[in-house]
């Protein structure tokens, strides 16, 4: 099992581990590979939680978060709640390289982004859409909201904090289609 | 989402996340993947290690570092990742997630927590001796 050099990454993303792959085959570094990799699957929107057009939030906008780290010098470079941009795990990196910050959000990591050359993109596809309608139709569910009212878990917002609150325990919604 | 680590010859460690987070969330939340030592850790004294789950379990518990850490000690690669889960699961027996981890002598391993859906976890790796992605699961 002793092999070196080595790639390995979450789910079975084949052509996320071969970008990254053939960039250390050709003389790019641990870091080239990660980005590359991580890059490869956002272009490919990997299993829709990767990348542009997927996993809207409560709005049906879709935002991504990412981070990069080199292990040698033990910098970070991080993006998180990134709207409009699609390649995440580049921003990371302009982060890190670019910066003496670790992590940016939000619509101020976006400006970052645009400032470092990124291209400003609309991150919303027809799937995120259909995604986001049939989740309004279902009466938003799942929902991630506790203690407000109305009944997150029968109606949808907007919502205010419920006078008395519950100590209920609530299972989380992350599954093989939905996750960090 | 993905996580990924990258080790070459002379064990030079890099690790990456990236994700567009659990669907359906509030707007503004943010998950494990780009917090340091939750999503993804790295030190090339030892190895890295990535998550994989639900981000807002995980990421109290920094399963990243704490795998690294448990390889700093001797642990080897799939024990690390146990020891990680097993640690969230104390708290949150029913989580979703996994964890990968590699040293810098190219061992790796992973380990996930069985719930409803999830009872094996899939992940790829490419070295030289595969020379290709090959894919690779655990048992939760």
């Amino acid at each position: 099992q002793a092999a070196l050099p080595l790639v390995i990454n979450t789910w079975p993303f084949k052509i996320a581990t071969d970008a990254a792959w053939r960039s250390l085959q050709s003389g790019g570094s641990v870091l080239d590979a990660v980005e590359k990799g991580c890059t490869q699957c956002e272009v490919s929107q990997c299993d829709g939680s990767v990348g542009y057009g997927g996993s809207p939030d409560e709005r049906g906008e879709t935002t991504l978060d990412a981070m990069i780290m080199n292990g040698d010098t033990m910098e970070v470079g991080a993006v998180a709640d990134l709207r409009r941009v699609k390649n995440a795990i580049g921003v990371a990196r302009a982060v890190m390289e670019r910066t003496s910050h670790t992590l940016l959000v939000g619509e101020s990591a976006s400006v970052f982004a645009e400032n470092m050359g990124f291209a400003a993109e609309d991150l919303t596809t027809n799937k995120s859409l259909n995604i986001f309608s049939e989740w309004l139709k279902g009466n938003c569910q799942p929902n991630y909201r506790k203690n407000v009212l109305p009944d997150p878990s029968k109606q949808c917002g907007p919502y205010q904090p419920q006078a008395l609150v519950t100590d209920k325990q609530l299972r989380g919604h992350a599954n093989v289609h939905s996750h960090d | 989402t993905i996580g990924m680590i990258a080790v070459d010859q002379g064990g030079h460690v890099a690790a990456g996340t990236s994700t567009n987070g659990l669907t359906h969330k509030v707007p503004g939340r943010v998950g494990d993947s780009p917090i340091v030592g939750a999503g993804a850790y790295a030190d090339s004294q030892v190895g890295a290690a990535a998550a994989t789950g639900d981000g807002d379990v995980m990421m109290r518990f920094l399963p990243s570092y704490l795998a690294v850490e448990q390889m700093r000690s001797g642990a080897d690669p799939s024990a690390a990742c146990k020891t990680a889960i097993s640690r969230i699961k104390r708290h949150y027996a029913d989580f979703f997630g996994a964890i990968i981890c590699a040293n810098t002598t190219g061992h790796y391993g992973a380990a996930c927590n069985s719930v409803d859906g999830f009872s094996q976890f899939f992940y790829m790796i490419s070295n030289s001796e595969t020379d290709a992605p090959h894919l690779m699961s655990v048992d939760c």
